[in-house]
Order: structure tokens, then sequence, then C-alpha cells
């Protein structure tokens, strides 16, 4: 189980930074 | 407005998961899926005559009937299939090529859109169930593609007097599974054939999106598949479809273009991934342990 702050980070580490539009 | 100017595209959809969709994913992940992960069918049938009046495009509305296969569309709805994939393990969420799986679905699109240009539309979502603690991780693509060969180079708008866009608003009222339809040479709204547009050169899309003068990103998609059935077209009418107003005429026109690339491995942009609530390119989690 991960904390929410862990959450937030797992999120962020998965955000894509350029993606077309 | 008549000036040229560069043509815009807003997001498809704004996706709603509710409760009981994440309750329905619980309950196969459960029964059924177990340790199977890998894709299931997702319908959802869009009303394009009840958009709320703040939204920017139109919503895309799942609950526990997207996992039926025959749920009772009602008249006005437009089906939209999708599917999704719900992963066993967080770590595989996390790690998956996001933009490589967009593109896999954005190939299957335009595959299937070479088959039917109708057909190259549909969402996908990935996603983690953290049944212990009810939270649910998820993130929904919609396949956009753009080939380099439809690219617009050159879009005027064009008058469009609302007794014809009204004609189209019925046609696709009565052809509730079409996303794009065509004139003939005798000026009758027909389904789309590549034969047939290359001559008359106008093309009708139904569009998902309420921003005045700015089409869905799915509109790339059909001119994509446009551009590969007719080469030979630069030059066309484009007439935006909207069933709740709004609705709009392009002049558009194509960039030159001798060469075009396979079409089994075609050189495409893909975009899609839905912004989360934070407006980041990020999934989404949900925390339903409260519930």
């Amino acid at each position: 189980d991960l904390p929410i702050d862990d959450i937030d980070e797992l999120i962020q580490d998965m955000e894509i930074k350029d993606d077309y539009e | 407005m008549s000036s040229e100017k560069v043509l815009n595209y807003t997001a498809p959809f704004k996706s709603f998961l509710d409760t009981s969709f994440f309750q329905e994913l619980s309950r196969l992940k459960l029964d059924v899926l177990k340790l199977d992960s890998t894709f299931q069918p997702l319908v959802v049938n869009l009303d394009l005559r009840n958009i709320p009046k703040s939204a920017d495009q139109v919503p895309l509305f799942l609950t526990s009937r997207g996992f039926e296969e025959n749920n009772n569309r009602s008249d006005n709805e437009v089906p939209v299939r999708g599917k999704i994939l719900n992963f066993n393990v967080l770590d595989d969420f996390r790690k998956l090529d996001k933009q490589h799986f967009l593109r896999q679905r954005a190939l299957e699109c335009w595959e299937d859109g070479l088959r039917d240009i109708n057909n190259c539309v549909s969402f996908a979502i990935i996603s983690f169930a953290d049944l212990k603690k009810y939270r649910f991780y998820y993130w929904l693509g919609v396949p956009c593609f753009q080939r380099p060969s439809s690219t617009v180079v050159h879009v005027r708008s064009e008058p469009s007097s609302a007794y014809i866009c009204t004609k189209y608003q019925d046609w696709f009222d009565a052809n509730y599974s079409k996303w794009v339809c065509i004139l003939n040479e005798n000026e009758d709204i027909v389904n789309y054939d590549k034969h047939i547009i290359g001559k008359t050169k106008v093309l009708a899309v139904r569009d998902t999106s309420t921003v005045e003068n700015v089409p869905s990103a799915l509109t790339k998609n059909f001119l994509s598949v446009l551009r590969h059935d007719v080469p030979d077209l630069t030059d066309f009418k484009l007439l935006i479809i909207r069933q709740k107003g709004g609705s709009f005429a392009l002049k558009v026109t194509f960039v030159s273009s001798d060469s075009q690339s396979s079409p089994s491995n075609p050189d495409m942009k893909v975009s899609g991934w839905e912004k989360n609530m934070q407006g980041k390119l990020a999934p989404r989690v949900v925390d339903l342990g409260s519930l």
C-alpha cells in the first residue's frame, strides 16, 4: 500500500512531457 | 471569419468514470479475469445533444454498462468502442511505455479506418485496481493520428448556411454509427466513398468539440484516411457538423506530398492521452475506500 505522498510521486513519475498536440 | 488561419484541434472527449464502472471492474477482476491481464471490450454511447454548457467536448461517460456488449443505445446516441487493459501489478502499470501503447492503438485505428473511415474512432484505458484499498489507477487515451501527408498547410473559413448544416445533422441522426459523409454529384449526402469525394471534394465530419471554430482532434484521423484514399485530393471543403449547433465550414489544403509511407508501417504523429485533474499528461487515481 502506498501512502498518499508516494502516490503523487508515482503519478508525477509517469507524466508525459512531450505529447504531440 | 474569413482570413487564413492555423487549424487547431481540441481533445475529442472528456471522460467520466463513475463508481459503478470501478465496481464492475472489481467484480470482473475477482470473479472472472483473476490473473488474466488481456484487453476487455468496452462501449460508450455518446449523447451529442446533451453536452453541458461549460464543456469543451462531449462527455465520455463510463458506467458498469460500458462492459456490456449490448447496452441499449438510445436514439441520437453514438456508440464508441474501446477497451481496457487492467494490470495485475502496479509496477507493470507504471513501467508500461505509454507513448508506444498509444501508438499501437493508433495503428489499430488507422488499419480499421482503411477498411471503413467510420471505424477510426476508439478509446483505450489502462488501469490497476488495488482491491485491498479500493483504490484505482487509470488513464484513458483516445488515439488521434496525423500522417505527414495529411498536414493542413492552408485553411480558410467558408460560408455555410444553417439550412445546409441542418441537412447534415439530420443525416448523421439517421446514420448514428457514421462519423463521416460526403456529397455526391447530385448534391445528395451519402456515405463516404473515395471515388466520389475525389470528384465532389466535400467532406463532412461529425464533431465532438464545442469550442467555436475548433474541431476535435479526431478530425486528424479522418483527414489521414482521406489523404491515403485519395492522394490527389489537395483542396476540398470540410464541414464540421455539430448536433447541438456551432457547425462550420472550412476550405482546406493539404501539404504537397509525393511520397507516402507504407500503410502497414505508417509515419504518423500520435496524441490522445487525457490530462488528469491537475492538467498534466499523467494517470488519475480514484480512492473509493470510504465507500
